[in-house]
């Protein structure tokens, strides 16, 4: 099944969560935000992705200290999974 | 009444601060390539 719905909701909260510890830094919301924006359709609805964000989503509220090691941790994984401009690639034969 | 829970010591996280840091960073390269 999709965890878009989910992955969505608990994106939202990890955002919401993080600009209130974040303040000194507002650049740092929107760049995750536009991260997310970039990132595969297929990797934002994955169990993957759901799994990544429960996990950031659960230290950041038990360590708040370490705020910006979890958003981090998230921009790389959405770095890694950016939707890639199509490439010519002759798949025909 | 209720207890509040301040806690702001988010440099006090070597880990933390190099995160922070190193996402700063990125963000002000991401900037300047627009």
């Amino acid at each position: 099944g999709s965890f878009k719905t989910e992955n969505e909701r608990l994106f939202a909260e990890f955002l919401e969560c993080c600009s209130r510890l974040t303040e000194e830094h507002p650049e740092v919301i929107p760049f995750l935000a536009s991260r997310h924006q970039k990132a595969g359709a297929e990797f934002l609805a994955s169990a993957e992705f759901r799994n990544v964000l429960g996990r950031c989503l659960t230290r950041v509220q038990s360590k708040r200290s370490k705020v910006y090691v979890y958003i981090n941790e998230l921009c790389t994984v959405l770095k890694a999974h950016t939707q890639r401009r199509k490439l010519a690639l002759s798949s025909a034969p | 009444g209720a207890v509040p829970m301040e806690e702001e010591e988010d440099d006090d996280d070597p880990e933390n601060r190099i995160a922070k840091k190193m996402l700063l960073e990125e963000i002000k390269a991401n900037l300047s390539s627009d």
